[in-house]
């Protein structure tokens, strides 16, 4: 059974901690303030209330037990420098750390952090995506520099027309690996599907003609 | 050109500021703090001062004249919830709302938020996931209950045979829609592509049926 310590239960933490223990895991979780662990003792399988920022603490953790190890104290800047360094020094075999800034992450890093985690700025920047992604062409998954996975909305001109009519992979290299239709979705659709307005097509393929293939066909 | 209102220019606020001028759009930024302020005012189209739990502020923003509006105060409840409701009868055409707990996301819900975020615990959960995912089978994206979109490390059954000879489709309904071996991607691979040891197969189809695959040849 999956293993791991997460020092710190704020917000972060917190959630980490029962996700974590929502998908089997066994979960160690240690913070400073009593009330913050009382909140989850009853949900996570071993707590601590503890300052990690004392080596005599962290040495008792047997941190080196642990798949992984995950510093969550995100605004406390030395608290999280020095207790990620003591996770470090006793033996953490993955060690995985939350940043306030870029500055307080690079630190993170040289002091042996594996990963360092921006969560405010990985959500920021993904609802920044969101608010500007035009309406009929959502990138979902990207592949390599050119290639990724997209939702497009049919073009007026591919409607009534089945794949094998439009010759999609021929012309533009498009592979169409499903079909949302309302709240139904159809995962790789047969060649003699017809496609219908409204039909947001779920594709593999260049992104610049799959752009094409939106303009050449109004 | 599309506008964005932030309010609370935190962590979350300035990275969402930020990621918006860089996509193109036009961005005022609003916080109480400022040093905060002056942090980004040279990096965002407009920023002021001001406090937002004040109605005559929130008149002359031009709430309405936004493509949305993002509410990015997270601990101060009572800021947070003031501010939202104000937007909100101001004339916020779409309110995007950043929540610090469950309680709170729900009070933001039901006075006017179009969305709530929980950056915090949207992270957690997916490196929670990364973490307990098995390393030979990845999902990427969820199509629909049964199928997704996953990454699976070539069965030892399949190196040595080109795509066309696993009948992969004909056998498990599985779309191979590329290949990553070491750094490179191959999108669309040939049906006479030789699968070799330790490639990463990106494939759409039934996770079942995908499991079934890994398995059934070791
Ligand atoms: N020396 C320490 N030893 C153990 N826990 C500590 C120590 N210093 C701070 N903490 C704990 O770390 C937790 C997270 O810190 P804090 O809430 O400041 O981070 P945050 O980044 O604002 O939180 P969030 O996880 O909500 O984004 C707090 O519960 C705090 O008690
Ligand atoms: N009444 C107010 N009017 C305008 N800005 C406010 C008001 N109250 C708080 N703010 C601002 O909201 C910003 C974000 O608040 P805070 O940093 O507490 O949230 P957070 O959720 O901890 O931040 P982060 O975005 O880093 O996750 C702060 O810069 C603060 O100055």
């Amino acid at each position: 059974k999956q293993q791991y310590l997460v020092v710190g239960l704020g917000g972060f933490g917190q959630n980490l901690a029962l996700s974590l223990v929502e998908l089997g895991a066994e979960v160690m979780g240690v913070d400073r303030d009593e009330l913050v662990v009382a909140e989850v003792a009853d949900r996570v399988t071993h707590t601590a209330v503890a300052d990690t920022t004392d080596s005599r603490v962290v040495k008792q953790l047997g941190v080196a037990d642990f798949d992984a190890v995950v510093c969550a104290i995100g605004t406390h800047l030395e608290a999280s420098l020095m207790t990620t360094l003591l996770l470090k020094e006793n033996g953490a075999k993955k060690l995985v750390a939350k940043a306030a800034n870029e500055m307080h992450g690079k630190i993170l890093s040289r002091i042996g952090a594996d990963t360092v985690l921006y969560p405010e700025k990985e959500v920021a920047s993904r609802l920044a995506k969101d608010f500007m992604a035009s309406k009929d062409f959502v990138e979902l998954v990207p592949l390599t520099v050119q290639h990724s996975m997209f939702e497009l909305t049919a073009p007026k001109k591919f409607c009534g027309h089945t794949l094998q009519e439009l010759h999609l992979r021929a012309n533009f290299g498009l592979n169409v690996i499903g079909l949302k239709r309302g709240d139904q979705t159809i995962v790789s659709p047969a060649a003699d599907e017809v496609i219908r307005h409204n039909d947001l097509m779920i594709v593999v393929g260049d992104r610049k003609k799959a752009q094409e293939a939106i303009e050449k066909h109004p």
